[in-house]
């Protein structure tokens, strides 16, 4: 039994919908839908085998292609000198300074040593924010004022690791949106300067269409290693992953999943294939 | 005014005088992606997208009118119609309760609102009752000091209800009283509570959701379990200064059958602007 576009037609366009309505971009959609068309037709279907099962079957294959393995943070700082310099970025309000509280905690819990940038030096609060979560995770947190230059309080931190032979410096950054070319200038100068190991790029799982776009943009102004992707715990199937994996071909290191500090777990892609196509 | 997509399709129905069905059919294929790339809910793409062709194939063009504006003022009033009615905004003394999802940008639009009722000469006043977030009131303070607004809180505290009851006895002498609370979402069925304690104890005369431009397909369930429990009557989208379109604010609109008040459209506190439907829907579409 050959299997014709025309057979497996419905069944692709149904699975498209599902993709759509769990948040998976549209550009991610066609580009994944495109492929098990094109790798489907004219294949052969076995004796018993329903078109709907052999088309989710290649959903799941080509989805799990798409998302990877995820990325081994530990096994990085294993096999890295120290000091371990990871920056995050990403727009505003996503979760990077909730991000950085909880993979300080999960660091500490594995017996590293870890020092904060609180490299916010704008948003108002974003001082006595990250210093509150540093203090009740125990970690030790470099801040300069409000209105300080963020390159200097992130070169600052990078110092005080290599001082106190710190494991793990965990930058974290102002909210800044991609269109901004001043402000992504800026974070493209704090790269600069901190010289960076990773370079993590933070979004939200209830993100729609918008996370292709921006993912692109910082990845282009400057560079992501790493993705983490927060609040996977909004009732949402977590179809934003496939769609930022899908456009930078970045691995997810996380997936954030409430407001404390434990609730942070290693991604894994079974989790959400299975969610999405289950 | 129109993206690309389909500013082609409709070239293809320019200088027709009969409607061409396979024309109405790409032009409705390319208006459904440009839709589903804004964040409209898919259920009420698709729900539009029979409408539309439905309109554009049984609707004979107005005496004079060519097929292709006959076609474009169709899907234009049926975005429309979506939109609910431009909210009032009461120029008066109210108590408004300000929710929404963890990060929406709540507390920056409450110090945002405070500016707008300040400069429309109403005594205004904000209250924290974020009791979770660490530096929710340091946050809010800073603001509300940048532009002498009385901020209530109390800071340590971790009973909101609390605050709230305080703040309104704190803060009385006010025309204008906004309360700013802690990000939650339909699962947190504790948090659901406390937002359905606070609207009683405020009695609030509004109850505003605020939702991120770039919030997706999550919109409509999130905006549901928020009108459930408190009853919102009114929508606003913040980062709009993004590249967002803000086809979430949509399904929000629907759900609470209320209308878009304010539109955030940057970080700084003069950063917000009344709500423009024609605006809005030419975004959505380009
Ligand atoms: N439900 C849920 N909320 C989260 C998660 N991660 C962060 N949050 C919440 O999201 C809100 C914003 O988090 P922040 O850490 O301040 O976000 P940010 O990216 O640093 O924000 P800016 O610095 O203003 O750009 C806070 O209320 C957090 O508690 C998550 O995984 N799940
Ligand atoms: N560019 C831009 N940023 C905004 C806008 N509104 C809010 N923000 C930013 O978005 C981030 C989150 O804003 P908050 O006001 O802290 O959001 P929130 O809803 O109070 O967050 P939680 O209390 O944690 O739920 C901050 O970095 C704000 O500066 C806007 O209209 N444009
Ligand atoms: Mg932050
Ligand atoms: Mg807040």
């Amino acid at each position: 039994l050959v299997l014709t576009e025309k057979d497996i037609a419905d069944s692709l366009e149904e699975l498209e919908l599902i993709l759509l309505e769990n948040d998976v971009a549209l550009s991610a959609v066609d580009a994944i839908v495109g492929t098990i068309r094109h790798d489907l037709t004219g294949t052969h279907r076995k004796i018993g085998s329903s078109i709907d099962a052999v088309v989710e079957k290649t959903l799941k294959h080509a989805l799990r292609d798409v998302l990877g393995e995820g990325f081994d943070l530990t096994g990085y700082i294993d096999s890295h000198d120290r000091p371990v310099r990871v920056l995050f970025t990403g727009v505003n309000g996503t979760g990077k300074t909730t991000t950085v509280a909880k993979v300080a905690a999960y660091l500490k819990e594995h017996g590293y040593s870890v020092v904060i940038g609180s490299g916010d030096t704008f948003r108002a609060g974003a001082n006595e924010q990250m210093k509150t979560h540093a203090d009740r995770v125990g970690v030790k947190v470099i801040r300069h004022q409000h209105g300080a230059d963020p390159s200097a309080v992130l070169f600052d931190a990078v110092e005080y690791a290599r001082a106190h032979k710190i494991d793990v410096v965990l930058a974290d950054t102002a909210g800044r949106f991609h269109n901004r070319a001043n402000l992504m200038n800026q974070l493209e100068k704090i790269r600069r300067v901190m010289k960076p190991d990773l370079v993590v790029y933070v979004d939200e799982a209830v993100a729609g269409n918008d996370a292709v776009i921006r993912a692109d943009e910082f990845n282009a102004a400057v560079g992501t290693d790493a993705v983490v992707l927060t609040k996977a715990d909004m009732d949402t199937k977590g179809g934003a992953a496939i769609s930022i994996v899908h456009t930078i071909g970045k691995p997810i290191m996380f997936l954030g999943v409430g407001q404390g500090y434990g609730d942070i777990i290693p991604f894994s892609p079974d989790r959400i294939v299975d969610d999405l196509v289950g | 005014r129109l993206g690309s997509g389909l500013k082609d399709a409709l070239k293809k129905l320019a200088g027709k005088t009969v409607i061409d069905k396979v024309a109405v059919d790409e032009l409705v294929r390319d208006l459904q992606r440009a839709l589903l790339q804004a964040d409209v809910n898919v259920k009420l793409v698709m729900a539009l997208s029979q409408s539309i062709k439905k309109r554009a194939l049984e609707e004979e063009p107005p005496k004079g009118m060519g097929v292709r504006e006959h076609v474009l003022r169709i899907v234009y009033e049926e975005l429309v119609s979506l939109m609910g009615q431009s909210a009032e905004v009461h120029l008066g003394p109210q108590t408004i309760l300000m929710a929404g999802l963890q990060g929406s940008g709540k507390t920056t639009t409450t110090a945002k609102l405070a500016r707008y009722f300040q400069r429309k000469g109403l005594r205004t006043g904000v209250i924290c009752a974020d009791i979770f977030r660490p530096g929710a009131y340091d946050q809010l303070l800073h603001l509300c000091r940048q532009i002498n607004i009385p901020c209530y809180g109390e800071p340590g505290v971790t009973d909101a209800d609390q605050i709230v009851k305080n703040g309104l006895a704190e803060l009385a002498g006010n025309e204008v009283i906004i309360i700013d609370t802690q990000g939650r979402h339909a699962l947190e069925d504790n948090l659901i509570d406390e937002i359905v304690r606070l609207n009683v104890i405020s009695k609030a005369t509004h109850r505003w959701l605020v939702i991120d431009a770039a919030l997706g397909q999550q919109a409509r369930d999130q905006a549901r379990r928020f009108h459930e429990a408190i009853s919102i009557d009114g929508v606003l989208i913040t980062k709009m200064d993004g590249t967002a379109k803000g086809g979430g604010a949509l399904s929000a609109v629907s759900e609470t059958k209320s209308g878009i008040v304010f539109i955030g459209s940057g970080e700084t506190i003069e950063d917000l602007e009344r709500f423009d439907p024609n605006g809005f829907i030419s975004r959505l579409l380009g």
